[in-house]
């Protein structure tokens, strides 16, 4: 795997996350959701799923080593598919 | 190992396949190896046979091309995606495409992409096999910059490809092993023989062959060097290192070359000087800055403009205090400590080993800093000091490190 990165900001890395999990694991964010908090609870089952995935500690959380990963180059097939 | 959905697969033995366009990046006849050798890992394992055509449609169309190329899944720039391919199925399936916005290479190198180990995932998913989640496997996900000279199928691809194909008929004519790759002689520094014997020079006839990396438990396991980089733990043997993360339990196996390419094998001493992003390789009376994956223009320096005397011709070890910003260099049986923020060796140095360090003996081959202990590694020993006091608090394995 690649050496690791140095640190991204926060906001990017949301976005970033998003994108990530609708390409690779089936994430579809509602954008017309009324519900933040249930967009927030699908994302964070997403988030669940790839640190699953890769043997991350699941915790739901966009924390460093989740944002490591996501930053790896990678092939553009998804992980997972519905 | 993992299928796609209704394990889709190629209803035949004879599977073709074409080239549609190449990469600037590399030579023609480099790019045709490297996928060329990327189907042989396939069917070294299974009954399925390969041929590629020049015109037509082929089963597998393999291309590159940059951003939006046709199909749902645009490319995006350098890093990121770096290629993508579809399951087995008429028209678009099976075919490969190739992120050109990547920078593709024949050898594993920084800065770029392997084209074989990339190709050989994605031919996996031409075949059917989808991503797995076994590290180290080639159809996991995220790309593994590694040596790819005598690359072997994990035998978790073997044994999906196999789940969907089964194993090659026994009268197969092809090879069971990867046909030998050419020999990166023209790359590899002219120094690496010296890791050699000079009656083992390389000449046209004897391939170079690196010594085997030893197991990670072997007892009689030792080190060249040992740094931290980046919140890992890096030891160095000869021409190969063992990564410890802090996410992974398992040990990853990779090789200096393989991050850095012009350095050579067989450390002296290494450290990290953290709050910098920086780390410092040592080699006879040289010494290299690295960031990551860059090395620092203007290396490598004499050691001796550290401050040593011209007596000392080598270090045998090095490790940085994070938190009194010194590091001590270890020769023979005497230490140096260099301040770092003033770059300047301090005074009343160098001293006995003995007399700070009581019971470690010397020389010592390694040195390492983590959660306030130093351990110093001698042989297949290693001796964990605590810091502030300087006492010898245990001597464990040196490779206590991997779970052994």
């Amino acid at each position: 795997s690649a050496l690791p990165v140095a640190p991204k900001k926060e906001k990017e890395d949301v976005q970033f996350a998003k994108k990530y999990l609708e390409n690779f694991y089936d994430f579809k964010e509602e954008k017309h959701s009324l519900f933040k908090a249930k967009d927030l609870s699908l994302m964070a089952d997403k988030i669940r799923e790839m640190q699953s995935f890769f043997g991350l500690k699941v915790t739901g959380e966009l924390n460093h080593e989740t944002m490591d990963m996501m930053k790896q180059p990678r092939c553009g097939i998804p992980d997972i598919r519905s | 190992y993992s299928t796609f959905p209704h394990s889709p697969t190629w209803q035949k033995e004879d599977v073709t396949y074409r080239i549609l366009n190449y990469t600037p990046d590399m030579l023609q006849a480099d790019v045709e190896e490297a996928i060329a050798r990327a189907f042989q890992l396939w069917s070294s394992v299974t009954p399925l046979k390969f041929t590629r055509v020049y015109g037509g449609q082929a089963d597998i169309m393999i291309s590159f091309a940059a951003g939006f190329h046709g199909d749902f899944y645009s490319f995006d720039g350098p890093g990121g995606t770096l290629a993508h391919a579809y399951p087995p199925s008429s028209g678009i399936g099976g075919d490969a495409h190739f992120d050109e916005d990547e920078n593709w290479t024949k050898f594993t190198t920084y800065g770029g992409y392997n084209l074989f180990l990339v190709a050989a995932h994605e031919l996996g998913h031409s075949l059917g096999l989808s991503h797995s989640n076994v590290f180290g496997a080639l159809m996991y996900p995220i790309y593994m910059a590694r040596d790819t000279r005598d690359y072997q199928l994990h035998q978790d691809d073997i044994d999906g490809i196999q789940a969907l194909y089964g194993p090659p008929r026994e009268s197969s004519t092809l090879p069971t092993k990867p046909f030998p790759t050419q020999e990166p002689t023209e790359t590899i520094p002219a120094e690496a023989p010296t890791q050699m014997s000079p009656r083992e020079e390389p000449t046209e006839t004897t391939p170079f062959k690196p010594p085997q990396r030893p197991e990670d438990c072997d007892p009689h396991l030792t080190f060249d060097a040992i740094t931290t980089l980046r919140g890992e733990t890096l030891f160095f043997k000869d021409s190969y290192v063992w990564r410890k993360s802090p996410y992974f339990s398992e040990i990853e196996h990779d090789t200096i070359f393989s991050f850095w390419p012009s350095l050579i094998a067989g450390f002296d001493a290494a450290y990290e000087v953290d709050k910098r992003d920086r780390v410092l390789f040592f080699k006879d009376d040289q010494y290299w800055a690295v960031s990551g994956y860059n090395i620092e223009p203007g290396f490598p320096k004499p050691i001796h403009s550290l401050g040593f005397p011209t007596s000392v011709r080598k270090i045998d070890a090095a490790v940085h205090d994070q938190n009194t910003k010194r590091t001590y260099f270890f020769v023979g049986h005497k230490y140096w400590s260099f301040n770092e923020n003033t770059h300047s060796m301090e005074r009343g140095y160098p001293r006995k080993i003995a007399a700070d360090f009581p019971g470690i003996g010397y020389p010592i081959d390694a040195a390492l800093q983590k959660n306030g202990y130093f351990y110093f590694f001698r042989g297949s020993n290693q001796y964990e000091v605590d810091i502030k006091r300087k006492k010898l608090i245990r001597i464990m394995k040196s490779n206590s490190w991997f779970n052994c």
